[in-house]
């Protein structure tokens, strides 16, 4: 993987191939979990970073749930290869993996990634068909048992933010549902979009404040100073309802209510010329500068314990 | 493949809530195939939308003559597309033999 060209945008089977190399570069780190199935029958891979330990305090961390936002899955990848380059050269990420897991699902939405290579660039959501209804797919950032079905979600199949019949009627959904709850131990919670340069708190479905705002507040604040610290990019921050719209059925809002105080979603790049076609040459300044508000999140999750 | 020739991405900043709401509208106009990239948030947050060719004058117009400030985002979406897949094919094609 030390050549594997992180400034491109790969096909899902490439980034399959790089997830199983990575694994057999460091099989005292890294192992692959295949939480479950797509719609379509494609694995659902989660890889494991890991020093020992059994059932660790953990932090999580999926990309590439709307499969059109590409610089999210390219990310992951960067990510990836950054945690096992820097165990055992960055004091403070080797402190957090001493004593805590991290779960990585680069591909989130397998099915939606690979249509968009193959069929429409444009695509968003899963791909399983709607009974009844002539359009496919549900949103998969509203499909979550948190204010699900309520404003900020759409009932209808053919619109881009499809809450989906019921709740975690997504396989992609429900497979980490119950990976989450199986494990049981997860502390930080972080669900990578893109893009609009925001970093959000929960909760997106209602106004009510969570109980943890300020600290929340305080350590996304942090965080995009981490990360304009790089390149200078500018980031907005605070809860999803407040900073964007109110938004029902949202991954983040279902971790915080299953009691995982530290959970974020991030907006990456960019701020207005490409949206989601962000050019490739973009991909590894946005992954570093990314990765320095990941590291303050972590940290801090690291030295709270709770 | 779907391919995008002719449609341009929008970018409206709203003035003010009742811009906000005339914006809002236009989500609920399905025949227009608007896909929303960045949603309404709030007054001054700009919106972001893709327009496909056959709705684009309509769009137009009806900012327009709403008195809503747009500017063109993306020129041709197509266009665009096919620079990125180009990028990754002339890319694929210097990483092969290296791996």
């Amino acid at each position: 993987t030390d050549s594997y060209d992180y400034g491109r945008y790969h096909p899902i089977n490439e980034i399959y191939d790089f997830q199983d190399m990575l694994v057999a570069e460091n099989p005292n780190m890294v192992s692959k979990i295949v939480i479950g199935q797509s719609y379509e029958g494609r694995p659902l891979n989660v890889l494991k970073f890991s020093t020992g330990g059994t059932n660790r305090p953990a932090i999580w961390i999926d990309t590439g749930i709307h499969s059109r936002e590409w610089v999210t899955q390219a990310s992951g990848q960067w990510f990836a290869k950054k945690i096992v380059t820097d165990y055992g050269r960055d004091p403070t990420l080797t402190a957090i993996l001493n004593k805590m897991d991290i779960f990585l699902e680069i591909v989130t939405n397998p099915d939606g990634y690979y249509y968009t290579h193959n069929n429409n660039r444009m695509w968003r959501k899963t791909r399983k068909p709607n009974p009844g209804s002539n359009c496919v797919g549900v949103d998969p950032n509203r499909n979550w048992d948190a204010g699900f079905g309520g404003p900020g979600a759409s009932g209808r199949p053919c619109s881009e933010t499809y809450h989906g019949p019921r709740a975690n009627s997504e396989s992609e959904v429900k497979s980490i549902v119950d990976f989450v709850k199986s494990h049981g131990n997860f502390k930080a919670f972080i669900s990578i979009h893109s893009y609009s340069q925001m970093l959000l708190y929960p909760y997106g479905y209602t106004r009510t404040p969570v109980k943890d705002q300020a600290e929340l507040h305080s350590l996304a604040k942090k965080a995009i100073t981490d990360l304009a610290s790089l390149y200078g990019t500018r980031y907005r921050y605070g809860s999803i309802i407040s900073t964007i719209y109110q938004a029902s059925g949202g991954t983040i809002d279902w971790t915080y209510n299953q009691g995982i105080k530290y959970s974020y979603t991030f907006e990456l790049r960019d701020t207005g010329r490409y949206g989601f076609i962000l050019p490739p040459s973009q991909i590894i300044p946005t992954a570093q500068e990314t990765w320095l508000a990941l590291m303050a999140i972590m940290d801090h999750t690291y030295k709270n314990p709770y | 493949k779907e391919t995008f020739e002719g449609h341009q991405v929008l970018r409206i900043v709203p003035k003010d809530d009742v811009q906000l709401s005339l914006i809002k509208d236009l989500e609920d106009m399905i025949e227009f195939e608007l896909d929303f990239w960045r949603g309404v948030t709030d007054a001054v947050t700009p919106v972001d939308i893709r327009v496909p060719f056959h709705s684009l004058q309509t769009v137009k117009i009806y900012l327009e003559t709403q008195g809503i400030e747009y500017s063109t985002m993306i020129e041709d979406l197509q266009t665009m597309l096919d620079d990125e897949q180009e990028e990754m094919e002339s890319a694929a094609r210097v990483t092969q033999p290296r791996n």
